[in-house]
């Protein structure tokens, strides 16, 4: 479903320059939970970003579901995000000016009115994840970690075949953290989804399929720093 | 340094009243370093904004070094904010014009100009917190992890007797987390600031002076919920 070849990216250029990805090889199939872990400017965020076509690599390939991105159209690009991934940012993004559920709805607004789901899934997926009674809130009138569970159900409501979560629990209590990860594992076990996280949180990496280490834009096993 | 006396905070009323604090009775000494943690949406980040003079309580009074907040001018408030009180965001609000050294430095521009910190500070404090070599990057350019580390240097600049921290650790991994917790434990013990930390993350609760349970907007001792 993803996979990245030979992939890095560098920021800035001669003496300023900041190399966050170097030579990335990576693979997610179908019905995988893959957790990446590694310290705070690793490259974490960066490896998102590329995996998801937000951003291109400096060199090497991205491929979703076999296609290269870097020869789609940007039409084409678009739609891969709006129907095919799922993107929980570290910082959340939510627009101020909605509420919690319009913010959840807006994603479905970007697919063909034949394949929108059910107008009652972004209420259902607020609550499934604790904040169905934040529904009419907005952003500004929720706590850090209601904001970020209202983010990850934005990233689901198109039912996107791969997941892309950053720090999906950076904000949250060991409770409303488990329920988090339950969710994103029936994802990949139950509904065959691919699931990405990256994360600092030792306890996500208990329930993956598979856990690596990212550190210096490198991806290695863990070990810890300088370890396989 | 601080004293909280039956305070609550109400957001919203008639049907939509949120109450987000209920009655919080807190003392926190010179020299003590106090971590509150409670689960996602309990008023956390409530607590400490009323704490720190950013918001008001519906009820109670807020004091410190003895005086009262709410008896005080807008212009006695902002140099309260400006001289004695360091803020870490949970969402950080750095300026993202600015470079992390300069969003570090504005608040001793607050400071008269006699008592304005060494010019270097800034830089020893991102040095110390480990984002030296990102003090010339803007706040998009850097990691979540280095982002929140810059917002404890900005609150830390005007050495401050109370340092309010909003889950300073919750973008960091365990290394750094620790780095930032050996800071702000020796600003309590060696430099006798008073310190209050609310968070989710246990580890911190171990190195604490004394630990606090909010659930519901009411502080108790721990025992998880229900608990004590
Ligand atoms: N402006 C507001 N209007 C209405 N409700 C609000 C507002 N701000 C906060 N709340 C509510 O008050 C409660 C406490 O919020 P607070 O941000 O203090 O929680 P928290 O403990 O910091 O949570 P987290 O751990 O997720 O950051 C939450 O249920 C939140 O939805
Ligand atoms: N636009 C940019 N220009 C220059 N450097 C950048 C830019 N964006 C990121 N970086 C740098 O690239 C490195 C990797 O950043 P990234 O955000 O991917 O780290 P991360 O692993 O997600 O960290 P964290 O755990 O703190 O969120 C960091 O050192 C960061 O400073
Ligand atoms: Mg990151
Ligand atoms: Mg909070």
């Amino acid at each position: 479903v993803l996979e990245l070849e030979g992939v890095s990216k560098v920021y800035g250029h001669g003496e300023a320059a900041v190399a966050a990805l170097d030579g990335i090889d990576l693979e997610l199939a179908r019905g995988e939970l893959l957790v990446i872990m590694g310290p705070s400017g690793s490259g974490k965020t960066t490896l998102l970003q590329v995996a998801g076509a937000l951003s291109s690599p400096t060199s090497g390939t991205v491929r979703v579901d076999g296609d290269r991105i870097d020869r789609m159209s940007r039409r084409e690009v678009a739609r891969l995000r709006a129907e095919r991934i799922g993107f929980v940012f570290q910082a959340f993004n939510l627009l101020s000016n909605l509420s919690a559920e319009s913010n959840v709805r807006l994603p479905t607004m970007l697919l063909p009115r034949r394949r929108r789901p059910d107008d009652r899934r972004p209420r259902e997926l607020l609550e499934e994840l604790g904040v169905g009674n934040r529904a009419r809130h907005r952003p500004g009138q929720l706590s850090g970690g209601q904001q970020q569970r209202v983010a990850l159900a934005r990233a689901l409501v198109n039912d996107p075949a791969l997941i892309l979560a950053d720090e999906p629990t950076g904000n949250l209590d060991s409770r409303s953290g488990e329920q988090v990860l339950e969710l994103l594992e029936r994802m990949a076990r139950a509904r065959g989804k691919s699931v990405l996280i990256v994360t600092h949180d030792e306890r996500i990496a208990g329930q993956a399929d598979r856990v690596l280490w990212l550190q210096d834009g490198r991806l290695g096993r863990p070990g810890g720093p300088g370890g396989a």
